[in-house]
């Protein structure tokens, strides 16, 4: 009766609210946590040291080298039409302006394709992205090339809509790629209201001006760890099933949805497999990425550091999604995996959480699922998630106990079940 | 007569439902 001991000990038993609690801790005495910071560097020994004493085995910081760019003073003013001050977030990786600032008129577009067409009309100026949310992936090229493509066209800047459904005037960071053949314009999101209000301006033939400052640093990649700790199988102790979230995030907030929730439910996992006194056939390893967020920089180099031993990694985990309502798992793998998965699923049945989705592969583990290797995801109810992903508002208040209780559940049943298998997962 | 490969997974599925169904 495993499953059902699991699912009492973290819903209803005296692990209730652990990872919660655990995790409240942890961000309001760290805080944020952007790669290459002091903060990350604090949260990383204080995760080494924790899970030490809660007597996890072979507890280990595996070092990789990571970027460091950092946020300086930064502000935006809308000079023309009217004095109006300007919500934004620099991208990471951005350059600095001048001290003085960049002074220039904004040209508006809502694509790439705009910005294209109206290529002559972009040079000197700082183009203000106003592409419409379509959803996350699809809508966050903007973010990631907006500089690169209006670097193309002679723009000076680019301020783009935060890449949300949803805003109270929040600006959404992010990491941004420059290429090296195109010059590196500063570049900054802001909010979608200021957004779609300098598109409505634009559209009534308003001329518009803007004065941006960023004080952005980068300095030389540094050192920072990838945090490891196990429960060694008792049977093929070589064999390995991994669970994982991030611990870096961005310098807004807290990170305690993105993706301290993620993290503190994998710990979780082997927490409540220990308390049960439980050891399963093939070893549980909890990984606790550093430098998700300039883009699964930690989880690369564990790639090639371990991927020699790849016929021993039987799944790899990673909850990078939110820790709201669960209601499944997403899996990658083949289709006589996928039938075991789905039977592993009704052991959830008790919290309703039985579904099994497509496209299990997150930033950090899919170096593996492209690889073969079966690569499973937590689904849960991300309705709010992109509200407050990469915001100030990404911190312990949006977070719930009782649901991270429910993911700590399905985390650890189907991780637990995979391990203790007489058989691993068909590739 | 011998399993065929489909035969041969089926049963093995089996047991690997058998096994997971412990679990609950």
């Amino acid at each position: 009766n495993i499953a059902k001991a699991i699912i009492n000990l973290a819903v209803y038993g005296n692990a209730q609210n652990r990872s919660y609690e655990r995790l409240a801790r942890f961000v309001d005495t760290v805080g944020p946590r952007l790669s290459g910071s002091k903060n990350l560097e604090m949260a990383i020994k204080y995760m080494f040291s924790v899970l030490q004493e809660d007597g996890l085995e072979n507890v280990q910081l595996e070092p990789v080298k990571v970027p460091h760019w950092e946020r300086g003073e930064e502000s935006a003013m809308m000079l023309a039409p009217r004095n109006h001050s300007i919500a934004i977030l620099g991208l990471g990786s951005s350059i600095a302006t001048p001290p003085e600032g960049i002074t220039a008129e904004v040209l508006v577009v809502t694509s790439f394709d705009e910005l294209h067409k109206k290529a002559q009309d972009a040079k000197g100026k700082i183009v203000v992205y106003n592409q419409p949310f379509v959803n996350y992936e699809e809508t966050v090229k903007y973010r990631l090339q907006g500089a690169v493509e209006a670097g193309k066209v002679g723009a000076v800047a680019s301020l783009i809509r935060s890449i949300t459904s949803f805003s109270i005037n929040s600006p959404h960071t992010g990491w941004q790629q420059y290429q090296s053949n195109v010059p590196k314009i500063p570049t900054a999101c802001i909010s979608v209201e200021d957004a779609e209000m300098m598109a409505r301006m634009s559209s009534r033939g308003t001329r518009i001006v803007v004065t941006l400052k960023m004080g952005a640093r980068t300095y030389p990649d540094t050192v920072s760890f990838n945090t490891v700790a196990e429960i060694v199988g008792s049977k093929y102790p070589e064999q390995v099933v991994l669970v994982s979230g991030h611990l870096d995030s961005w310098d807004v907030g807290q990170g305690a949805m993105d993706d301290g929730g993620g993290a503190f439910i994998s710990w979780e996992a082997l927490s409540l497999i220990k308390d049960l006194g439980l050891r399963p056939k093939r070893t549980l390893r909890l990984v606790l990425w550093t430098a998700e967020e300039p883009g699964g920089v930690g989880a690369e180099q564990y790639y090639q550091l371990h991927k020699g031993k790849i016929s021993n990694f039987d799944i790899v985990m990673e909850s990078d999604s939110g820790t709201f309502m669960p209601m499944g798992l997403a899996f990658t793998g083949s289709d006589k995996a996928r039938a075991i998965l789905t039977e592993i699923m009704q052991l959830l049945q008790p919290i309703n959480a039985t579904n099994l989705y497509e496209n299990g592969g997150e930033t950090d583990t899919v170096y593996w699922v492209r690889d073969g290797i079966p690569g499973a995801s937590l689904r849960d109810d991300i309705s709010k998630y992109f509200w407050f992903h990469h915001t100030q508002g990404d911190t312990m208040t949006v977070q719930d106990p009782s649901q991270m209780n429910l993911c700590a559940a399905v985390w650890t049943v189907v991780s637990y079940v995979i391990a203790d298998m007489e058989e691993m997962l068909p590739r | 007569k011998p399993l065929s490969q489909d035969d041969c997974y089926q049963h093995a599925f089996e047991e690997i439902k058998r096994e997971i169904a412990g679990y609950s």
